[in-house]
């Protein structure tokens, strides 16, 4: 599976 | 991590310690909606499962520790302060805020970036966030006084939701790969709950005179 894209935010 | 991101980081943070200023020093939640609150402290508790597992920055640490502790100790204040608590105006606070949870978290089942705990939890919290406002904005039109610093904390919170619309436009273009719908839409939708919110704020703003809301 792809990697999702960072969940970096607040 | 652009200026949006960071101006819609500090409004938030200044929209906590606006709430705090006003629960902690003048001991009063008057015009606060409990409801909010404590769905707050339920997003913050969902969205943050991560927070020791996984390593961002201090930064993103130290702000979720600070959301995690402010929001479940504005609770705690809300329901157990002896002086606090006898200013919470709960005739006026009668949204059904769980009614709000259980839909959340099946659209969260139905619609997240992959089936496993933490992203369902992930999805439900910033379902849930989107909504989470709402038992406030009719307590407010509820309130025939709303004083300077209720009026401040909504305001704030509001203007961190359209900073980070403005982050996400920023990020779509200078990160190709960076997109959330999921947040995306729930943000937008959050954003639009407060426009009515917004015209009445800034109205009362140029025309000098108390913020009220038309019920």
């Amino acid at each position: 599976t792809a990697s999702l894209p960072a969940k970096d935010e607040l | 991590m652009n200026a949006f991101r960071l101006a819609g980081d500090m409004t938030h943070l200044l929209s906590v310690v606006v709430l705090l200023l006003k629960i902690h020093t003048i001991k009063s939640c008057a015009g606060i909606s409990l409801k909010t609150q404590e769905l707050y402290a339920l997003v913050f508790a969902a969205r943050y499962l991560d927070l020791f597992i996984h390593f961002i920055s201090l930064y993103n640490t130290v702000m979720k520790l600070v959301f995690l502790a402010s929001s479940f100790s504005i609770v705690w204040y809300m329901r157990r302060h002896k002086i606090v608590r006898r200013t919470y105006d709960k005739d006026h606070d009668t949204f059904r805020h769980h009614f709000l949870v259980l839909p959340c978290l099946a659209l969260a089942l139905l619609i997240n970036e992959r089936f496993t705990f933490r992203e369902v939890m992930w999805a439900f919290s910033i379902y849930l966030e989107a909504v989470a406002i709402l038992p406030q904005l009719v307590l407010l039109q509820r309130t025939r006084n709303i004083d300077n610093l209720t009026g401040q904390y909504v305001f704030f919170l509001g203007a961190y939701r359209v900073l980070y619309i403005l982050n996400w436009i920023y990020r779509y273009f200078t990160e190709p790969h960076f997109v959330h719908w999921i947040s995306w839409v729930a943000g937008i939708v959050q954003t639009l709950l407060y426009a009515d919110f917004f015209y009445y704020y800034i109205m009362s703003w140029k025309n000098n005179v108390k913020l009220e809301l038309p019920a």
